[in-house]
C-alpha cells in the first residue's frame, strides 16, 4: 500500500450514457487488474462518468502500467497538484 | 469591483445595454472551481432574484460548518467539495496542524473571492480600510454561482483527480459556464494529455457547449510562462484598474513625491530617514537591500524610517523588510522596485513603494544631508485619469510554449486590486491581485454574453471577445506592459486587448469553431489517430497531408516561424445584420507583407459564412523577433479586429542565444 499512488486513468468519451454503467466498468476494469472485487472498490478514488470516462485509483506503478497496456485505455497519469493563480 | 465594472463600461447606474437585455444574467449557472465559499458573504444574497433555472441538477453537499439546506440559497445554488485525491496523496488531513474546512466552506478565501467578482449580489459602502469605497457586484449580479471546492489549505493545494471530478461534476450539473482560476507551472504538458487535467476535462465541457475560462498563470513577465493555453479555453491575462493608492512622501528639503502603499495612518511627522550603508569606519554589516536589512544593527534603523533596494517585484521583499525594520523598532519603510502590482497593507505599518528613480532621489537626499527626515501621509484613493492601464508585471506572457501558432493570452481583465468579498472573518472584503482575479471578470462577462446569445458556440463567445477588445484603455489612452522596461502592451501581453463587454455583444462576424476544428488541431499538432479517437469517442482518421496549425480558425493569426512566404485561411460567420458588407483594413507588422483576398465580404440571407485567405511575405532576412500588426474586418459600424503577429525563421527551429 506503501508504494501506491494515485493515478488517473483516462478513456476518453464516455461509451454509455448511464453514468451508473460508466463507474460499473471503471469497477470491472481496475478488478481485472486488481484480482478483486475488494480490492478494486478500495483503490477507487474517483469515477469520471458525466463529462468523460475516466477514474483515479490507488495504484502501484506496476499496476499503472498494467491498466496502461488495455485497449481502451489512452493514458494513465500519476496525480500532480496545481497552485491557485 | 467596487471600480472594475464601471472602468469596463457595465455601469449599473447607467444600466448598460448588456446588463439590462440579459436581466444581470439571471438565468446564467457560472461554475467556480475553487476553494470553495463563504455562504454568509451578502454577495451570496439572493434577494430579488428568482427561482433557480429548472435545468439545474447539482445541489449543495453538508460538511464542516456548512449546512448544505441552510447555505445555499437562489444565488449560491451549487456548492461541492472533492478532497480525496488530496487525503489520498498526504493522507489523512489534521486539521488542527493544517486549518481547513472538509466542506464546501471556504478556508482560504480564494474561492469567495474569485466568485463573488464573477457573480456577487451588490453591496453598498464597501471599502479595504477605507480604499476603494463603492458597491462591490459581480460582473453578472443576478446569475447562479455554483461552487466546486478542489482546493485546500493556506496554500491553496488542487490535486489533479480533484479538479477533474470537480470538471466533471460541473458538466453533469448543468453550469453555463466554468471559471477556474488556476494554473499549473511551465513546462507544460500535451493537451491532450491526462496530465494537464484542466485541459482534457475542459475539452469535454467545451465539446458541450460550456465556455471554460482559465488563468493565464501569474509568472509574468517573462516570455513563453503563459499556462492553460489549450485552444479550446479562454485564457486570462491580468491589467490593473484606472485607480491607485497614492501616499505622499515629503523630504526635508520640502520635495514631495508619490510612492503606492495601503496606509491608512495617521500621518507620520518630520522623522529621520536612512539608507542602511556602510560608512567605512567599521567591520560591522550593513545592508540596503530589502530582503536583507535585518543584517544591519538595530541601532541604525531603529525610530527611523529606512529606505532599501530591491530587484524583484513579488511581494517577499516587503514583507522582509517590514519584519526587519518592526524588529528594530524603525517607524517605517520605503522600498525602490520596479512595479510589481502587488500592494498590501502592511498592518498598519507604513510600507511604501517607490520606482527606482524615486528612490535614487531619495537616497541623494539622503547622501547629501546629515540629519535626512521624511514625513509620510496616509494613502489616497485615485480614480480615472491620471492613471494609466498597464498589463501586471506577474500576469503570464505568450508565446504559448506549446504551439507558438495558437495566440495565448486570449484576452485581458482587470485583475489587481480586486476588492470582493473574504471571509467574514477577515473583514469580509479584501484586494486581491492575480490573473486569479482577472479570469472571474471574464467568465462574469462571459456569463451576459451566454444569457444574451444562448445559441452561440464557446469559440463564437471568444471571438466576441477577441476581436472587440480594446487596444487603448477605456479613455484611449495606450495600454502599457510592465515589466523591465515598461513597453506598449502587444498580443503576448494581452492577447486581443482588453475586454470590452458592451462591444462584445455585437461583434458583426466571429471566428467560429467546434469539436471538427479542434480535431484539425490535434491533428495538425501531432496527435495520433488513435488518441484522438478515444478522446471524441468516435473513429477519426487525420487526413494526409496534416492540415496546418496556421489554418485553425482563431480569432488571431499567429505565425512563429515565416521563411519565405505562407498563405492560410480563416472563415468568418455573419452573426450581425443579414445583408452586411466588410471591408478588409490591414495593418501588416513591420516588413511583413499580408494579402488578403478577397477584400470584401458580402453577407445575405443565402450566405451566412465565408472564407477568405492571407497570404504573409517577409522582406526580414534574419532570425527576428515577432513584429505585432492587425487585420480588421470593417462595415463601417463594426469593427472586426484580430491581432497579427509574425516571426521570420530563415533558420527554423533554431535557439538564438549568442
Amino acid at each position: 500500500d506503501a508504494k501506491k499512488k494515485v493515478h488517473i486513468v483516462y478513456l476518453g468519451e464516455r461509451r454509455h450514457d448511464d453514468p451508473e454503467f460508466v463507474t460499473e466498468s471503471h469497477h470491472q476494469m481496475l478488478w481485472s487488474i486488481l484480482g478483486s472485487k475488494e480490492d478494486a472498490h478500495d483503490s477507487m478514488v474517483y469515477s469520471y462518468r458525466h463529462g468523460f470516462s475516466g477514474f483515479a485509483a490507488k495504484l502501484t506503478d506496476f499496476q499503472a502500467e498494467q491498466i496502461s497496456g488495455l485497449p481502451e485505455v489512452i493514458h494513465v497519469m500519476a496525480d500532480r497538484s496545481y497552485e491557485l493563480a | 469591483t467596487t471600480r472594475s465594472w464601471d472602468y469596463l463600461g457595465l455601469s449599473s447606474v447607467n444600466s448598460s445595454n448588456l446588463l439590462r437585455n440579459t436581466h444581470l444574467g439571471h438565468q446564467v449557472i457560472i461554475g467556480i472551481v475553487d476553494t470553495g465559499v463563504w455562504p454568509e458573504s451578502e454577495m451570496f444574497s439572493d434577494e430579488g432574484i428568482g427561482p433557480i433555472p429548472s435545468r439545474w441538477k447539482g445541489n449543495c453537499e453538508s460538511g464542516q460548518q456548512f449546512n448544505g439546506s441552510a447555505h445555499c440559497n437562489r444565488k449560491l445554488i451549487g456548492a461541492k467539495y472533492f478532497i480525496d485525491g488530496l487525503l489520498a496523496a498526504i493522507g489523512d488531513l489534521n486539521t488542527t496542524q493544517n486549518p481547513e474546512y472538509v466542506s464546501p466552506r471556504d478556508f482560504n478565501g480564494h474561492g469567495t473571492h474569485v466568485s463573488t467578482i464573477a457573480a456577487g449580489s451588490f453591496v453598498a459602502n464597501v471599502s479595504y480600510g477605507g480604499f476603494g469605497k463603492g458597491t462591490a457586484r459581480g460582473g453578472a449580479p443576478l446569475a447562479r454561482i455554483a461552487m466546486y471546492k478542489a482546493c485546500w489549505l493556506q496554500v491553496g493545494t488542487c490535486m489533479g483527480s480533484d479538479l477533474l471530478k470537480a470538471i466533471d461534476e460541473a458538466i453533469h450539473d448543468g453550469v453555463d459556464v466554468i471559471s477556474i482560476s488556476v494554473a499549473f507551472p511551465i513546462p507544460l504538458f500535451s493537451e491532450i494529455e491526462i496530465r494537464d487535467g484542466i485541459s482534457v476535462g475542459s475539452f469535454h465541457a467545451v465539446s458541450k457547449g460550456i465556455l471554460v475560462v482559465c488563468a493565464a498563470g501569474n509568472k509574468g513577465p517573462a516570455a513563453q510562462t503563459v499556462v492553460n493555453t489549450a485552444p479550446w479555453v479562454l485564457t486570462v491575462a491580468a491589467t490593473t484598474l484606472d485607480r491607485s493608492f497614492p501616499t505622499s512622501i515629503t523630504l526635508g528639503n520640502n520635495i514631495t513625491m508619490q510612492g503606492q502603499a495601503m496606509y491608512v495612518g495617521p500621518e507620520l511627522g518630520f522623522t529621520g530617514l536612512v539608507y542602511p550603508e556602510n560608512p567605512g569606519t567599521g567591520d560591522e554589516e550593513f545592508s540596503g537591500d530589502c530582503e536583507r536589512l535585518s543584517v544591519n544593527p538595530n541601532s541604525t534603523m531603529a525610530g527611523k524610517v529606512v529606505l532599501c533596494f530591491t530587484a524583484k517585484t513579488d511581494n517577499s521583499p516587503v514583507a522582509s523588510a517590514v519584519s526587519a525594520v518592526r524588529n528594530a523598532r524603525g517607524l517605517g519603510v520605503i522600498i525602490a522596485r520596479n512595479p510589481g502590482h502587488l500592494l498590501v497593507p502592511c498592518g498598519g505599518f507604513p510600507c511604501i513603494a517607490v520606482d527606482y528613480e524615486l528612490g535614487t532621489d531619495i537616497l541623494f537626499y539622503i547622501r547629501s544631508n546629515k540629519i535626512p527626515v521624511v514625513k509620510i501621509m496616509p494613502s489616497q484613493t485615485l480614480v480615472g485619469q491620471p492613471v494609466s492601464t498597464k498589463v501586471a508585471t506577474f500576469s503570464s506572457r505568450g508565446p504559448n510554449s506549446i504551439s507558438p501558432a495558437i495566440l495565448k493570452p486570449d484576452i485581458s481583465a482587470p485583475g489587481v486590486n480586486i476588492l470582493a468579498a473574504t471571509s467574514p472573518d477577515d473583514g469580509g472584503f479584501a484586494m486581491k491581485s492575480g490573473t486569479s482575479m482577472a479570469t472571474p471578470v471574464v467568465s462574469g462577462i462571459v456569463a451576459l454574453l451566454r444569457g444574451l446569445h444562448p445559441d452561440w458556440s464557446p469559440a463564437a463567445i471568444r471571438s466576441a471577445l477577441v476581436t472587440t477588445a480594446w487596444k487603448t484603455d477605456p479613455s484611449g489612452e495606450p495600454i502599457f506592459a510592465d515589466g523591465s522596461n515598461r513597453k506598449l502592451a502587444d498580443p503576448f501581453d494581452y492577447g486581443g486587448g482588453l475586454v470590452n463587454p458592451e462591444k462584445a455583444t455585437d461583434p458583426g462576424l466571429v471566428y467560429d469553431m467546434g469539436t471538427s476544428d479542434y480535431i484539425l488541431y490535434m491533428c495538425s499538432a501531432g496527435y495520433a489517430d488513435s488518441s484522438i479517437s478515444q478522446l471524441i469517442g468516435k473513429p477519426t482518421s487525420c487526413p494526409n497531408p496534416k492540415p496546418s496549425i496556421l489554418d485553425l480558425n482563431l480569432p488571431s493569426i499567429t505565425i512563429p516561424n515565416l521563411r519565405d512566404e505562407v498563405t492560410l485561411t480563416r472563415t468568418v460567420t455573419n452573426v450581425g445584420p443579414r445583408d452586411s458588407v466588410y471591408k478588409v483594413v490591414m495593418e501588416p507588422p513591420s516588413g511583413v507583407r499580408v494579402d488578403v483576398n478577397p477584400k470584401t465580404l458580402v453577407f445575405n440571407s443565402e450566405t451566412k459564412r465565408v472564407s477568405f485567405t492571407v497570404r504573409v511575405t517577409t522582406a526580414h532576412k534574419v532570425n527576428s523577433g515577432f513584429y505585432f500588426g492587425r487585420l480588421t474586418w470593417t462595415d463601417s459600424v463594426r469593427e472586426v479586429t484580430i491581432p497579427v503577429s509574425v516571426r521570420t525563421q530563415i533558420l527554423q527551429r533554431y535557439y538564438d542565444d549568442n
